[in-house]
């Protein structure tokens, strides 16, 4: 464990508390994709099979079972609690075209071609884009609340975060990781222009209104 | 077998 991965940790346990009290406190779930939410539940489902068999320490283990239990229970929210308020006219993006894609690479550019290590790639290559669906939904809704504006900017740091935690490991013990290296990049440049529009208006106190 | 496959990040 190293500082950075610690805060990259901590930014998606933020990004996954504020997203919870925005629905919690707001009692609606407007703006908010749940198809991203139904593909991070797929992330993490796909990477944390080995949740019950091999022990790492008790932060690694308590932290999977807080976001696999809050990536499902944001969806209840989404799709149960809070149907009323969710606006599925605007969360249209066809995950199909990511899964299958996805799907198919993980089964051709992987470590080893052993089941664990593909569906663990999978959920690599997955989580890349699984913010996809949100951001374009954002842009067709034109504008995001302050609050998910909060809930984008951790959830993109985290994985920002990662990349200097696989820098550090290089250089500090020598480990490197291509595929998560990769997919982290690719997953941190999706970000890009949303930090761009979080610091130059969210810091200002203006709301985020992408030109629709 | 799963055991031994371990990644340590999350």
């Amino acid at each position: 464990m190293n500082i950075f991965r610690l805060c990259g940790d901590m930014s998606h346990l933020a990004a996954i508390i504020i997203l919870l009290l925005k629905m919690w406190k707001t009692r609606s779930v407007a703006g908010i994709s749940g198809k991203s939410q139904i593909l991070f539940a797929t992330v993490f489902t796909a990477r944390y099979l080995d949740l019950f068999t091999s022990f790492i320490s008790i932060y690694n283990t308590c932290m999977k079972v807080f976001f696999i239990g809050t990536v499902y229970f944001t969806i209840y929210l989404i799709y149960m609690k809070f149907k009323a308020t969710y606006d599925s006219n605007h969360d249209s993006f066809r995950v199909e075209f990511l899964i299958v894609p996805v799907g198919g690479l993980a089964f051709l550019v992987n470590h080893e071609f052993a089941p664990l290590e593909i569906i663990w790639t999978f959920s690599i290559y997955l989580e890349s884009v699984a913010i996809l669906p949100q951001l374009f939904m954002i842009s067709k809704t034109g504008e995001a609340e302050t609050i998910t504006s909060h809930y984008l900017f951790a959830l993109g740091s985290y994985r920002a975060l990662y990349l200097c935690n696989w820098i550090y490991r290089y250089y500090a013990e020598g480990f490197f990781d291509l595929i998560a290296v990769v997919a982290g990049v690719v997953q941190t440049i999706l970000y890009c222009d949303f930090f761009y529009l979080y610091i130059t208006k969210v810091m200002k106190g203006k709301k985020i209104s992408l030109p629709a | 077998d799963i055991a031994e496959w371990v990644k340590d990040e999350l």
